[in-house]
């Protein structure tokens, strides 16, 4: 494994989002997966809709919460393609769901993964070089008033709360730890993004680790 | 408004999240550490916070297992 790895190198993330006054971190997550695989494969990267995932994920209760392997499993089975944000825009409000046919354009998911990598987040950062950014879910209590710099305590691993996207990891220095892209806007921690340690599952952020396949 | 109940409500939220910075703030100085502070969440209680912003929550997940789990 590289000592040091940042999808945002390879111009395959997107901008960080606000998700405003909506509990939609979960759709965030998956979105924010799902484009960035996309791109992987060798398509422009397209910003596609979050609202679409709020609104249509029916397993989950769009700004009231969700999960993202909820969103995952209805975008599997339902086979339901991810238009782009430019067409079902965000409002951050649960709105009825938009319906497009089977031949509008869109990016469809094929198939995930969901795994635990407690203890083996030197495995996770294989999955994160070789399949893309994750969604993760973490506790984020003590993130209310996080400034910036790498989280090392105040992280429960057992109160799952907030779902984020993990985009990179750095082991090159004393600390080694995670870069997570945030949705609660720019303006928050470093520039939207926070730092975790590797190595002792932070926040939980090695519990519930969901890979897409498209 | 100065002195309506709303701004003595997020007076003391505020008030409150700054009691809270030192105690984050305490357990490490060393630089590359997380730093705790003001920021646009600071006059939410930890209530509200966690009723508008932490609404996720995690499926249990298979244990990683090698290649034998993936796809």
């Amino acid at each position: 494994l590289p000592a040091k790895f940042d999808w945002r190198d390879h111009a395959i993330v997107a901008p960080v989002q606000n998700q405003q006054a909506c509990g939609s971190c979960w759709a965030f997550s998956v979105v924010g997966a799902v484009q960035s695989v996309h791109a992987i494969g060798g398509s422009q990267l397209v910003e596609l809709s979050v609202q679409q995932v709020l609104d249509c994920s029916f397993q989950n209760k769009g700004c009231n919460g969700g999960t993202p392997v909820a969103a995952l499993k209805w975008l599997t089975q339902t086979r339901v393609k991810l238009v782009p944000q430019s067409e079902y825009p965000y409002k951050a409000q649960t709105r009825m769901c938009h319906f497009f046919s089977g031949s509008h354009g869109g990016v469809g998911v094929k198939n995930f993964t969901a795994l635990d990598f407690s203890g083996q987040e030197e495995a996770m950062m294989g999955h994160l070089v070789k399949h893309g950014p994750l969604s993760v879910v973490v506790d984020a209590l003590s993130w209310q008033d996080y400034l910036g710099g790498i989280i090392q305590y105040h992280c429960s691993s057992k109160r799952s709360n907030h779902a984020v996207l993990v985009v990179g990891y750095d082991t090159t220095g004393d600390i080694p730890y995670w870069i997570v892209q945030n949705s609660w806007g720019t303006t928050w921690g470093d520039k939207g993004y926070v730092y975790m340690k590797v190595g002792s599952n932070i926040c939980g952020i090695a519990d519930s680790v969901a890979a897409v396949f498209l | 408004e100065v002195n309506s109940p709303q701004f003595d409500r997020r007076l003391f939220f505020f008030q409150e999240s700054a009691t809270r910075h030192a105690y984050l703030n305490s357990f490490s100085a060393a630089s590359q550490s997380a730093k705790y502070g003001i920021n646009q969440f600071s006059d939410l209680s930890q209530r509200e916070f966690q009723d508008l912003y932490l609404r996720a929550s995690a499926d249990r997940a298979p244990a990683f297992s090698g290649q034998k789990a993936e796809g």
